[in-house]
């Protein structure tokens, strides 16, 4: 869950750019 | 120069240095400061410190470290080695601030401009050489914002030190210039050997000089927006270039403080007032305390 | 395409194996304000959920390799559908005669109510809040306010058990903005917890029912 909101639905390469942290 | 550091976490910012010449914790030396990789777009800028005795400045000067921009980036390579080789009375120490670095100090809410990172950068150098008991007399700085504002800060930080904050001081002081190449040095071989984090399969390293007017650069920077990510993370997101890129092919996002929340929040005053028809039941506390409301649509 | 993220009690993951349209998402009355709302309806168990959401601005969803814009996080927690019944036999109450359920509940609005009268024990639920007859072996029921009220005043003891156990904070709303349980349980007095407990049943049911049973 994103603290923000991205304006948009679509494919993301989310495991290639992001690193879940709490 | 061993960047293995840089390339294990290419994400904050790693400092090196040359092991500290006896000679140099016991004579009066003189310091440059310089940085490489100010303008580009993409990779990490570089703050170096060099070093030697008063007394052998001559030798330092003999070793043709003339002003680093004339220098091809092999014949800078090549110095780079023989100052290794010299290490007996030559010492350095680098700052690689990583482009993330600098994309959330200049972007983060609050401000930490490239000028502010620079000075402290520098000023942390010199406090790192003087931490490593080098005993530093004079300090020649090249010059970054304000060349007055700059020697006033950096004077105040080290009360016992003759400062001099001078615009191209790379080619007026050999021990500046000595620094610019260590500096150079380093900021090719980290942009050569780049370890893209977002492990990017067809990622081509032909992205030129790195600097925004290039149009290998521009071609680069377009090639490699991603609509939700923006860019891999060797590009600096606050500079302008990369900022017009997003703003075309990236998607929009909102933040909690952002200002369109403003807006939206006021609404019409009157609306406090005018009893628009019966106000829906609220919840029960127990959910509003918990941001809970039925679904009514899907 | 848009995708919800929903957090569901784990035994109703075979449900939607077991058979097609195992879960269905329906919309029926809200039984307190009679608009609509979303339900969802196990058709394996016969079981009622209530949805609820959870929505904060500025929020969205990493969702394996994609991004969901809208960041909500919707809940299904089992609700009972006496409530939903309920309603519907309230609404012939002016009629004040015996009739058959399948005429009582009809609704041209939310057409799906007819599901409810698919469940298991129906008649056995009927008993808490009707009177009934039967005439050649057909059931007619009529709604009996005394025997909801008893019904409903059960329903609040439960819930002011569940909220002791949970040590859900009833005190002034001040303490609750840290809602945190613990310190607060021993000082909050039952008469916070029924005032409470009450509130909470009254989200389910018409507002002259939650009057009445606050008298009651």
């Amino acid at each position: 869950l994103l603290p923000c909101e991205v304006l948009a639905n679509r494919p993301a390469p989310v495991e290639r750019f992001f690193v879940p942290a709490i | 120069m061993d960047l293995s550091e840089l390339e294990r976490d290419n994400t904050d910012r790693c400092r090196l240095s040359s092991p500290v010449p006896a000679v140099c914790r016991k004579e009066p030396c003189v310091l440059g400061v310089d940085e490489a990789g100010r303008g580009p777009v993409l990779g990490p800028m570089v703050y170096a410190i060099c070093y030697c005795p008063l007394s052998r400045l001559a030798d330092l000067e003999a070793l043709k470290v003339a002003d680093s921009k004339t220098l091809s980036e092999s014949e800078r390579d090549r110095l780079f080695v023989k100052m290794e080789e010299d290490k007996d009375f030559v010492g350095w120490a680098l700052d690689v601030l990583s482009p993330n670095l600098i994309s959330t100090s200049m972007l983060g809410r609050v401000k930490y401009n490239l000028n502010s990172l620079s000075h402290d950068t520098a000023a942390g150098l010199v406090q790192y050489a003087l931490d490593q008991g080098v005993k530093v007399t004079q300090v020649f700085v090249d010059t970054v914002g304000l060349p007055e504002k700059y020697q006033e800060r950096l004077q105040q930080c080290f009360p016992g030190i003759e400062v001099t904050v001078k615009a191209k001081a790379d080619a007026l002081y050999p021990v500046v210039s000595a620094a610019s190449i260590c500096a150079k040095v380093a900021r090719d071989q980290a942009v050569k050997n780049w370890q893209f984090v977002e492990k990017l399969q067809d990622v081509d390293a032909d992205y030129g000089s790195g600097y925004p007017n290039d149009p290998k650069t521009k071609a680069w920077l377009r090639k490699h927006v991603e609509p939700v990510f923006g860019f891999p993370q060797f590009v600096r997101f606050s500079w302008r270039t990369a900022q017009s890129i997003l703003e075309k092919e990236a998607e929009g996002v909102t933040w909690e403080d952002s200002s369109a929340e403003d807006q939206e929040g006021l609404g019409k005053i009157t609306s406090y007032f005018l009893s628009e028809g019966p106000r829906p039941r609220l919840p029960h506390r127990y959910f509003q305390e918990r941001g809970l409301e039925s679904a009514t649509t899907l | 395409a848009r995708q919800y993220v929903f957090l569901l009690p784990e035994y109703l993951k075979d449900a939607s194996k077991k058979m097609k349209n195992g879960l269905m998402f329906v919309k029926l009355v809200n039984p307190c304000s009679g608009e609509g709302a979303i339900y969802l309806f196990d058709m394996c168990l016969q079981q009622l959920f209530e949805i609820k959401v959870f929505k904060e601005k500025h929020r969205s969803w990493f969702i394996n390799q994609s991004v969901q814009s809208e960041g909500h996080l919707h809940f299904a927690t089992p609700m009972d559908p006496l409530f939903l019944i309920l309603h519907y036999l309230m609404k012939t109450e002016k009629e004040g005669k015996f009739q058959p359920l399948d005429q009582v509940v009809v609704d041209d609005t939310f057409p799906n109510c007819t599901l409810l009268l698919k469940l298991p024990e129906l008649e056995k639920l009927l008993g808490h809040v009707t009177e009934e007859k039967e005439i050649d072996s057909k059931k007619y029921y009529k709604y009996s306010k005394e025997k909801t009220l008893k019904w409903l005043e059960k329903k609040v003891n439960q819930t002011i058990v569940a909220l002791k156990t949970n040590k859900i904070n009833v005190g002034a709303r001040v303490q609750s903005a840290a809602f945190f349980p613990g310190d607060q349980a021993s000082s909050d007095k039952e008469e916070d917890y029924i005032r409470y407990a009450h509130g909470l049943i009254s989200d389910y049911i018409p507002k002259e029912l939650s009057d009445d049973l606050s008298k009651h």
